[in-house]
């Protein structure tokens, strides 16, 4: 500072700390996203018995450039950010979808009165990734 | 979705031509491309295609819905408190083979009821199912007739009924009345206490019927009840008045289609990547869960697998 008294000013430790932090845990970056809806408000209450809330969740945020291990992302996705840097930018960069899901069970009322329980194939998002 | 290949991105479209008996509200499929949709409803998770299906004026339109029997509610929510988790997740430890149970109730009854203290109280009970609702993809794995069982004065501590189950084919090419095809007879034993229900597994009986898709199931049940236990008092003794209602017919499936929850599968799945740690090897389970009792030569095989 003294050779170069236009240098930025001192800053206090904490916000040292927030400074760094904001490469250690990138903020906006893609991470899932907790989203609850109960089918009461859809009305669809009336025949779906249970469960009475849903949380599908979502996933939403930005894809660095460089992904691999964070997410778990296929090479594929590092190639297709090099083809929209490098070759046709309108090939969209990868974006931030779900990786994994868990099922759900139902309890709904059939038309003809009877009664089913069925348990459904990716129904909450659990994971996000790049890609 | 899991086929994006097959999703055509047609930048022009904004909206969706959705076919006619779908509200624009409850669709949740507008913001599709176009060929999707006209595609059918195949990428559908089936709630949402069943949901799609069922928009509250569809749910109006249709006859009349048949309200089913409020015990059979409390039996299937029971059930699913027992298969599910409070988000509705099913539940890992459950290790059941099934991911359908479907409920029926009968949708027509003839109950015959007469009194005669030799032979105990007997009820006769003629039974139509209609299995419409069963896929080509649902597979059976049990099936129960559930009777709730209450009896107002618990007389004793153990009834004994006689059951007599017959399956009746309708010939609709000759008038002639519906003719049995095959029966079984079988007695029931159990204690009273604070039993509700009572589950006759017929699988083995019903199998045939199911297995070629049959739509209408017609049985005639005929159940005879006394007190005491044949064991214990050789001689059945002093009928008792048991309130039984007509029985619901209970199928336990394996719904093999890509939208249902395969749980062998992400077993299989979680085995392969290495961020899971490795299950134990659950004993031999019953369709509906129960455990049975792991035998060495299984233990030995699956510790060489």
């Amino acid at each position: 500072r003294e050779e170069n008294p236009k240098a930025a000013p001192a800053t206090s430790p904490s916000n040292l700390s927030e400074y760094f932090k904001q490469f250690l845990f990138p903020q906006n970056e893609c991470e899932l996203h907790n989203f609850r809806l109960s089918f009461s408000q859809l009305k669809w209450d009336k025949w779906i018995i249970a469960p009475h809330r849903y949380s599908p969740q979502y996933c939403k945020g930005d894809c660095p450039r460089v992904v691999g291990h964070r997410y778990g992302s296929p090479v594929h996705t590092m190639v297709q950010n090099i083809i929209y840097e490098k070759l046709d930018s309108s090939v969209p960069r990868p974006s931030c979808v779900p990786a994994e899901y868990s099922p759900l069970s139902v309890l709904t009322l059939e038309p003809d009165g009877s009664i089913l329980y069925k348990e459904y194939e990716d129904m909450i998002a659990t994971k996000c990734t790049c890609r | 979705p899991h086929s994006r290949a097959r999703v055509t991105s047609d930048k022009s479209s904004g909206a969706v031509a959705a076919p006619e008996d779908i509200t624009s509200e409850l669709n949740p499929l507008l913001w599709l491309p176009k060929g999707v949709v006209s595609r059918g409803y195949g990428l559908l998770p089936p709630l949402l295609k069943v949901l799609s299906d069922r928009g509250p004026q569809s749910w109006e339109s249709q006859v009349p819905r048949l309200q089913p029997d409020s015990r059979a509610l409390r039996y299937m929510k029971r059930l699913y408190k027992m298969s599910a988790t409070k988000e509705g997740i099913p539940k890992a430890s459950r290790g059941h083979l099934y991911n359908t149970v479907r409920l029926f109730t009968p949708c027509s009854e003839c109950q015959h009821h007469h009194r005669d203290p030799r032979e105990g109280d007997v009820h006769s009970v003629d039974l139509l199912f209609n299995l419409d609702r069963v896929t080509t993809l649902e597979h059976l794995l049990k099936s129960v007739l559930l009777y709730s069982f209450d009896t107002s004065v618990p007389t004793s501590p153990s009834i004994t009924c006689l059951c007599h189950l017959s399956v009746k084919e309708h010939d609709f090419s000759s008038q002639v009345c519906p003719s049995v095809s095959h029966s079984i007879a079988f007695s029931l034993h159990f204690e009273v206490g604070r039993r509700k229900w009572v589950e006759i597994d017929v699988t083995s009986f019903l199998q045939p019927l199911i297995a070629t898709h049959r739509r209408n199931i017609h049985l005639a049940v005929n159940v005879t009840c006394l007190m005491g236990d044949p064991q214990h008092s050789p001689r059945l003794a002093n009928p008792i008045h048991v309130a039984l209602v007509p029985p619901s017919l209970l199928l336990y499936l394996n719904d093999t289609s890509e939208q249902a929850y395969h749980r062998w599968n992400s077993l299989r799945h979680r085995r392969k990547s290495p961020a899971w740690p490795r299950q134990s090897n659950s004993p031999h389970v019953e369709p509906t869960g129960d455990r049975g009792t792991e035998n060495s030569q299984g233990k030995r095989a699956s510790r060489r697998r």
